[in-house]
């Protein structure tokens, strides 16, 4: 899943 | 990072800073809500606990201690200090914590991207922050007394989340694989909410004079 990554931001 | 993000994010840091600004210059928290600030503060800590397990960047780090330490260090002021704690509006600000927190809660719980404890409370923090302004446009409605620093408290709060939509944009043109659904629909509905604010803050800002609410 590529929701992980999205957690760069605030 | 692109430069509506880092916008965004320094119009959030510099609300924040307004605030703290506010309340240490004149001593007072007249027209802060503390329910939006408590609000803020469970955001942050919900959505700030992958600082114990994950590592982006030492930016993202700062920031995410910032935000903590600042929240909680409003709420110690608006709570504990001798002159600022007599200045909160009790009777005003009246809005309960549960009607927000409950609903937002059982969101997360049906709609996430992982049934995991901290992804759902990851994603509880987002639709929370969506709707964490209300106790404070409440109060503002109520008091109708705006001061200036308040006003561009609120202002600030809502040009983070206006540039965090632009950023958005640009990552979805710019990322491939950049999807986020659940965040875009509650960032949405927060930016939303400042809307009819903006309108009046605007207005007032047009005509040079102080900020009205009707």
């Amino acid at each position: 899943e590529d929701f992980i990554d999205l957690k760069d931001e605030l | 990072m692109n430069l509506f993000r880092l916008a965004g994010d320094m119009s959030h840091l510099f609300s924040i800073v307004l605030i703290l600004l506010k309340i240490y210059t004149s001593k007072s928290c007249a027209g802060l809500s503390m329910k939006t600030q408590e609000l803020y503060t469970l955001v942050f800590v919900t959505r700030y606990l992958d600082l114990f397990y994950s590592y982006v960047s030492l930016y993202n780090t700062v920031m995410k201690l910032i935000f903590l330490a600042s929240s909680f260090g409003i709420l110690w002021y608006m709570r504990y200090h001798k002159q600022v704690k007599q200045t909160y509006d009790r009777e005003q600000d009246t809005f309960r914590h549960y009607i927000l927190v409950v609903p937002c809660a059982v969101l997360a719980l049906i709609v996430n991207n992982e049934l995991s404890v901290t992804e759902v409370l990851w994603t509880f923090s987002i639709y929370l922050e969506a709707v964490a302004i209300l106790p404070q446009l409440v109060l503002l409605q109520r008091t109708k007394n705006v001061d200036n620093l308040t006003g561009q408290y609120i202002f600030f709060l809502g040009a983070y989340r206006a540039l965090y939509i632009l950023n958005w944009i640009y990552r979805y043109w710019t990322e491939p694989k950049y999807r986020q659904y659940l965040v875009w629909a509650a960032g949405l509905v927060q930016t939303g909410l400042y809307a009819d604010f903006f309108y009046y803050y605007l207005k007032s800002w047009q005509a040079g004079e102080k900020l009205r609410l009707p």
